[in-house]
Formats: structure tokens, C-alpha cells, sequence
């Protein structure tokens, strides 16, 4: 489902030329349960965003279901994150000035979906924010608006759940609870694809992929008893 | 140093109560090392916040260095904020703007401090950004970010330095260093308080305080061989 050749992505700062991806080849099937590690500054974030169409190569191809994704209009692309996608990022990107519940309910607004207040409920209440609703991110703890980030990468019932360091800011007890709903997620047939610096983390996956400045060095198949 | 007898911290939101700090009795001397652990949403932030009075407590009492904290002026304040206390905040809060070199500055331009550029130039090479220096913020990796706001809180050489979750975006390698950074500060006789969510980081200060919903529930005292 998802299918990267040669993939480079190079930025520029003045005149200088950050080689973020160097040449990644990377082929992840519809229902995987995938890792990636690295060091910091290695490139995973930016791995991440191209999988999930926020950003585009420098050169390389990407097809996603089978479609070369530097050939979408716009239109397609904004439809792809809306629906197919659900990205959890680094940094949460949340509404500042938005509930959380309008915060999980924004994606099912542009995707019409009915009932939005109900699941945007359930979605809160299952990471365990219940008590939160009504508060903007900035009335909230770090690990609570990362928990808020989940909900609503999670609104559309994406079949590619992509997420940036989910755990990152949440103690261990909320974050195995953040996994056991990523496993779930993965048993019902999603694909799940998880950046994290932490080993007990992508132990939890079938796959771990391993990133160093901008290559795949390493990967690890993982068999469950 | 710090004296934090019947703290409570309430927020309002809406007309419902939100009791974050639930009378927090603490003291910590001058060259501790210390790290706050609980759940998410439990309290740590905000405790954090009032040490490094960047916020006010509801009610109680908070002596810092033997001076109440309620009864300084906001002048006093700042300057106690830009010269007693390094804070590295659990969202960064860099200058969107500003390059890493002068985001690691700033805080020496208020201080009047000399020879900035090069103690600014010493700091981000020690966190690993020598080859990041004209970035901005937003051309970072997560943990990149997180390893300037640790440069730039250090920038003033504070006598008490605050982490709030330090090692939450990076690697373990990486996340060692840092860790190393701070003990060794802490040899250096600065009194050090982290907060996290790691065990590994909190196993290597001497003194670990655990709270939940807003109190302290148990304090282990660690001996290291
Ligand atoms: N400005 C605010 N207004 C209202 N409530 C707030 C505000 N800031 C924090 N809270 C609430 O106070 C509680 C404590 O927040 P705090 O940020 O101290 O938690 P924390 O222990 O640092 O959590 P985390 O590990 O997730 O960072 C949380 O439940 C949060 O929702
Ligand atoms: N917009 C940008 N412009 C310039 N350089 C960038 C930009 N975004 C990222 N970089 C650089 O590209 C490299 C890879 O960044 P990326 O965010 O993918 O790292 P990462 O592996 O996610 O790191 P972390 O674990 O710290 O989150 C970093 O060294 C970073 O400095
Ligand atoms: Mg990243
Ligand atoms: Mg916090």
C-alpha cells in the first residue's frame, strides 16, 4: 500500500543543503504494524510526512494504493489526509483556540460524516479525557493534548494511522493504553506505521525500521509468542 | 532553596474547578538533584511552573532562597527568572523567528552578559548543533528543538535548572548526554529538578518525588554505588 523508490528529500537553509532522506527505499503492505527509530535528526519525521502526503519528494517516487502520489491534484490530496490517513504529529498541531471536542470533531466535519458529536465523544472518553472537553489546548497538560492529537487522528477511521512519537510526553501506564489502541487498531486490519524513541514501544509492532541520517540501516521482524 | 508549604493551584475553566496542585508541602535544598514522576495530567507541569515562578499559587506559601515569592515585584521576578532559574519548558518555546544562535542568546542580551556569541556558539556544539546554528525553529527536528531550549536554559549558567521532561523527543544516545549534562551540573553544586516520565532518568538523580492528582504520594531517596 505503501511504496517508496529512491526517495530523497533535500531542504535548503540559505545556502546550505539539509539531506533529509537520501534515498530511501521502503515497500510497507496494507495491514502492517510498522516501527521506525533513529536519532534524533535522522529523518523520520520527514519519512513520516511524506508517507502521509504533507510534504513532497525532491526526487524518487512514492505510490500510495497504487498511485503515484506527485501526480495528485491537491483536491486528491487533501481528500487522501482527510480520510485515508490519520497523523498523529510530533507536535500535535492542535486548534489553539478550539475545544478538544471540536478539536476531534474538525476532520469529520470536512468529511461529513454524521454523528460527529457522538464519536468525537467516544474518542475523548476512550483516551481518557472525559473530563477535558470543554478545555483549549493551552488548559491542558502536554501528555493530555498528545492524547487529544490521537483522538482525532483517529475521527475518520483512517486505514493508515500514522503516528509521530505517540508516547513521547505520557507516562507508562497511559501510554500502554495508547498502545493496546494502537494494536487494536492494527488487529482490525489498519495500517500502522509508529515513529518512537522507545524500544518497549516498537517491540509492540511486527517491524522495526531504522533510520540514520536520512538511510535505512537495519530491520527487524518481530515474532510474537 | 525551595520551600513550598500548603501550595494549591486551581484553574478555572468555564465554571468548572480544575485543583492541579492540591497542597503541595516541599523543600528542596540548594544542590539537590530531583525528579517529579506521575501520571499524565497529574500536576508536574504546573508544580514546575510555580517553582520557576512562571506562575502564582492559588494559596500556600513559596519561599525561594528565603525570600516570599508572592511578595516580589514583577521586576524581581524577571530577573530571578533570567538569572537564578534555567527553565527548559516541555513544549520548547523557542522564538519562531529567531535563529538557534540567537534563541540561545536572548537570554544573555537581557542579562547583559558578555562574550554572548561565543558562550551561545559553546552551548549549541555541546548539545550536537553546531551544523543547525541558522536554523529556525521550525526547520528542527522535534528533539533538535528540545536540545536548544536545554542550550538556551543554560545560557545565564542558573544556579537552579528546571527540565520539564528533557529526553521526552530524543534518542537514548542523545538522551544520555543530556542527562549527563545535568549531572554534571549537579556535581557542579546547580540544584537540579526534572521532571519525567523515564525511570532511566529519573534513576539518575538522588531523590525522586511522585505525584499524583495534584499531591505527593511517595518520595524514594536513592543511594547510587
Ligand atoms: N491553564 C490551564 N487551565 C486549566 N486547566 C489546566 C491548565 N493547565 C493545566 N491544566 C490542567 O491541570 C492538570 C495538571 O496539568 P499539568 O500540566 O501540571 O500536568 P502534567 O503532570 O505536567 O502532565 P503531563 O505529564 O501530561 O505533561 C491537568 O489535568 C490539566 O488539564
Ligand atoms: N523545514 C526544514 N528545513 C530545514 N531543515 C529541516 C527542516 N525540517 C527538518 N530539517 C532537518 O532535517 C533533519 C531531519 O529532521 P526530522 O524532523 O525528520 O528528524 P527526526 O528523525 O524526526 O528527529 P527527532 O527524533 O528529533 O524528532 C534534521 O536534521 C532537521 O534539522
Ligand atoms: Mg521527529
Ligand atoms: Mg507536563
Amino acid at each position: 500500500v505503501i511504496e517508496l523508490e529512491k526517495a530523497v528529500k533535500t531542504y535548503r537553509v540559505e545556502d546550505v543543503e539539509v539531506r533529509a532522506m537520501r534515498g530511501i527505499n521502503l515497500t510497507v503492505e496494507e495491514g502492517e504494524y510498522v516501527s521506525i527509530m533513529g536519532p534524533s535528526g535522522s529523518g523520520k519525521s520527514t519519512l513520516l510526512n511524506i508517507i502521509g502526503c504533507l510534504d513532497t519528494l525532491t526526487s524518487g517516487t512514492y505510490r500510495l494504493d497504487d498511485e503515484e502520489v506527485a501526480n495528485l491534484s491537491e483536491n486528491d490530496l487533501a481528500r487522501i489526509r482527510n480520510r485515508k490517513i490519520g497523523f498523529v504529529f510530533q507536535s500535535f498541531n492542535l486548534i489553539p483556540r478550539a475545544t478538544v471536542l471540536r478539536n476531534v470533531e474538525i476532520p469529520m466535519i470536512y468529511s461529513g460524516k454524521p454523528n460527529r458529536r457522538e464519536v468525537a465523544k467516544d474518542l475523548v472518553r476512550f483516551v481518557g479525557l472525559e473530563k477535558r472537553l470543554l478545555h483549549t489546548p493551552n488548559q491542558l497538560s502536554g501528555g493530555e493534548q498528545q492524547r487529544v492529537a490521537i483522538a482525532r487522528a483517529l475521527a475518520n477511521d483512517p486505514a493508515i494511522i500514522l503516528a509521530d512519537e505517540p508516547t513521547g510526553s505520557i507516562d507508562s501506564a497511559t501510554g500502554e493504553k495508547i498502545m493496546a489502541l494502537l494494536t487494536t487498531l492494527h488487529e482490525q486490519g489498519n495500517t500502522v506505521i509508529v515513529v518512537t524513541h522507545d524500544e518497549y514501544v516498537a517491540g509492540m509492532t511486527n517491524r522495526i525500521i531504522r533510520i540514520r541520517d536520512g538511510k535505512i540501516i537495519r530491520e527487524d521482524w518481530i515474532v510474537h509468542f
